[in-house]
């Protein structure tokens, strides 16, 4: 499975349809404090299935949904979608056949979360299936979130565990 | 699930030593399991050692000493079960800038070891000329987060205009 | 005790919102003491919106955003209460350039207007070029610290060398 | 009251005596990871009364004693001393005939610190107080740790009032 793409729309500070093409090797990411760098990691923990409000830096999930600006309308829902190449065949089985995989999560104001992969609605759980068998997932220690890495060092020696796990 | 975990902790373990050593040019550093008998009930113990320093205890190392022994433990876990995706938020804002070249020169030897795909989110220069692409996120209008791919001149500009 | 906290909260409150606004070159701030009637066991709330955005909970904001509003209020209180020395451990590590430059600038004005001491720990090159003095700290004997006088062309070869 | 110079002997990684001068103005410290900058704001948080060694990034007090390298020895105390130029006579009135006023402290392994002002031992809480009265001190909201800034912002509301104590 191999990353492509990640599609923003509503999420955040990011209102207007966006996509971030993700390709092999290192891709930077750069821009003026407060501009949206880290509200596009947390796009893309958010649609792996993240069910925390307070690891998106908020004070419930509706916080991810675009508030509005100075000059904009707040909206009602925010959507992302994840598009993975499944060329290689190593997604479960449940979504093998597929050549490409379209794992999308919509909230709207009052009702909640939503996930679809590939148009059929599934539970959260069938997402984070989807991603923990790919080694990966919302709290995947390769996602490395801003003023986080320290406290990896400074954590217990029962949380640091964790990352052991992932290795598993 | 034992033995799994134990073979996982092998490999970590000797992944976290060789890349720690790489990245602190010299040094030591190992994991223990600690705590109780039985590996899966067990917490992870950190020992690390800079080049030409007495082994201590990690709260005593500097800020960008914790910062360059976390990212070994990282890669460590990822060397040995690699994940198809990577995202650093400014993990090199701690780091001095020879510090930053070998952050760099690691996260190239990776790309030649895993198929894994990195996103690097940075305001350090010396970072973005390394980076095989940057994309740059504007606010133009107030507010509102826009993407746009940038070369690195551009870039540059970027972080004088801001 | 409780009429001098008032009066602190209401000078530091006017400081803040004047600094924050300097800071962000626009938005506004103010602080509120919440959660019980006697002041002396209020909490402090912060409430802040940069230039063109909505007022938003403080957590929502960026990591530089927040660095610059946790200044506003650092300085707010300053400036109500002057201390002899304030020492700054790389809290410019966030900032974007731009940033950087507004810090320097924040700064200069409070030798201006205060006889406070600044020590700045850094690692930005702009933020060694606005210094007064610089002084490097080196290891040249492996894990011993040893404190030189530099000149701002010898702090930016430190840089590069390391 | 002026803080003048910083005398580290033996504290942390400033095996030799070392002198920082403290000037008007901004004064810049840079150097490479891991070659002592925090350690010497430890030291200026240590002489005024410090009294958690979490606080001083160890598992013991004994931890601010230079505990060898490669090549040298480890050490048995440490001291550092707090030079203040009390021109402008506002020391409280204990102190305020003196000129200048120096504060240090010492400590032995296994036998706990000293504090002395003008080389007569006083108690820490002398110590606190002294500093407390010139709007400074080992807490002081002035004298921000490394990663310290944005916790200022995530703390509990009680927390930050604290902040404001300080003002008062
Ligand atoms: N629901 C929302 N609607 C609109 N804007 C939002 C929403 N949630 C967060 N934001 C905005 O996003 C901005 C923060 O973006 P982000 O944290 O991604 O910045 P950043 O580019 O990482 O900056 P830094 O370099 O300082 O870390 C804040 O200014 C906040 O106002
Ligand atoms: N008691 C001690 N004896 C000897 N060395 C010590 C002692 N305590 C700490 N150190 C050393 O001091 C170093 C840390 O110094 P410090 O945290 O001041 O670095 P720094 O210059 O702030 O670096 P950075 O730029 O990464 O934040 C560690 O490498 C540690 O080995
Ligand atoms: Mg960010
Ligand atoms: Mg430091």
């Amino acid at each position: 499975m191999k990353f492509n793409r990640l599609r923003l729309s509503g999420f955040k500070s990011f209102v207007d349809p966006t996509d971030l093409i993700i390709e092999p090797g290192l891709t930077g990411v750069v821009g003026p404090n407060g501009c949206g760098k880290s509200n596009l990691l947390e796009a893309l923990r958010w649609v792996m299935g993240e069910n925390s409000f307070k690891n998106m830096r908020g004070t419930g999930m509706e916080d991810v949904i675009f508030a509005g600006t100075a000059g904009r309308p707040a909206r009602n829902h925010a959507e992302v979608t994840l598009i993975i190449d499944n060329a290689d065949r190593s997604a479960p089985a449940a979504y093998n056949d597929c050549e490409t995989i379209e794992v999308s999560r919509k909230i709207e104001r009052e009702q909640g979360s939503t996930y679809r992969i590939n148009g059929r609605e599934v539970r959260a759980r069938d997402v984070q299936l989807l991603f923990a068998d790919a080694s990966t997932g919302a709290h995947s220690p390769a996602l490395v979130r801003q003023g986080q890495i320290a406290q990896l060092i400074s954590s217990k020696p029962i949380n640091r565990r964790r990352i052991l796990e992932e290795a598993a | 699930g034992r033995e799994r975990m134990l073979e996982a902790f092998e490999k970590v373990n000797s992944n976290f030593s060789r890349l720690f050593t790489h990245l602190f040019g010299g040094g030591e550093a190992h994991l223990k399991l600690t705590e109780s008998e039985d590996p899966l009930e067990a917490g992870l113990e950190i020992y690390a050692r800079p080049p030409g320093k007495r082994l201590q205890v990690m709260s005593l190392l500097s800020g960008g000493e914790q910062a360059l022994t976390a990212m070994s433990l990282i890669f460590a876990v990822f060397l040995t079960n690699p994940s198809p995706i990577c995202v650093l938020d400014e993990v090199d804002a701690p780091l001095d800038d020879a510090n930053v070249e070998r952050f760099c020169d690691l996260m190239e030897e990776m790309t030649r070891t895993t198929d894994t795909r990195f996103l690097i989110i940075t305001h350090h220069a010396l970072t973005m000329a390394r980076m095989s692409r940057l994309f740059g996120v504007t606010m133009q209008e107030r507010g509102v987060s826009t993407l746009v791919s940038v070369d690195l001149e551009r870039a540059e500009r970027f972080l004088e205009a801001s």
